[in-house]
C-alpha cells in the first residue's frame, strides 16, 4: 500500500550547517522519512530533502511525543564512545570510555543520563549500550 | 552522502521552547 509519511511543523527557524541538512523557517510543514535516534530526522519539504534537528519539530497531529519512552529511573548502563564538552549548564562533560546510566531516551537525541548523584544531558550519538548488568 | 545523518550532535531545542526535564 501507499506509504503515509508523518507531517511535522517547524517550531523555529534553523540554519543548516552542512549540505546534508535543510534550512527551516518557523511554520514549515515537513514530511518525515526517517527518525534517527541520534536526533537528526530525514525529511522532505517541497523540493528539498535532508536532515533536520528533531528538537525543532512538533507533530502536526496527535499528542506531543506520543512515541517517546517514559523515563526509566532504574537506568540502563551505557558507555561514552566519544568525549563531549558541555556548552550549557544542564549538560554533562564526559570523556570517552566512561560508564553512565541512561534514564530518559528523548527523541531529540539528547538523553538524560546519570552519573553518581548528578543528572544531565548527553548526545545519544556518543553513547553505546554496554553488555554490563547493573548490580542488584 | 546525504543518506547519512550529520556526525555532530543536533542542536538543543531553542531555549524558549525547551521543556524542563531534569
Amino acid at each position: 500500500g501507499p506509504i503515509i509519511l508523518e507531517t511535522y511543523r517547524a517550531i523555529s527557524d534553523y540554519s543548516k550547517n552542512s549540505k546534508r541538512e535543510v534550512d527551516l523557517s518557523a511554520g514549515d510543514m515537513l514530511e518525515i522519512i526517517e527518525k534517527n535516534p541520534n536526533g537528526w530526522w530525514f525529511c522532505q519539504c517541497e523540493s528539498r530533502r535532508g536532515w533536520v534537528p528533531a528538537s525543532y519539530l512538533e507533530p502536526l497531529e496527535g499528542p506531543d511525543e506520543a512515541e517517546e519512552p517514559e523515563p526509566n529511573y532504574e537506568g540502563e548502563l551505557y558507555e561514552t564512545i566519544k568525549a563531549y564538552t558541555a556548552t550549557q549548564e544542564d549538560e554533562f562533560t564526559l570523556q570517552a570510555g566512561e560508564i553512565i546510566e541512561v534514564i530518559h531516551k528523548l527523541l531529540d537525541g539528547w538523553w538524560v543520563v546519570r552519573k553518581g548523584e548528578e543528572t544531565g544531558y548527553y548526545p545519544s550519538m556518543f553513547l553505546c549500550k554496554t553488555g554490563l548488568r547493573k548490580e542488584a | 552522502s546525504i543518506k547519512e545523518p550529520p556526525q555532530n550532535p543536533p542542536p538543543r531545542p531553542p531555549a524558549d521552547l525547551r521543556r524542563k526535564r531534569l
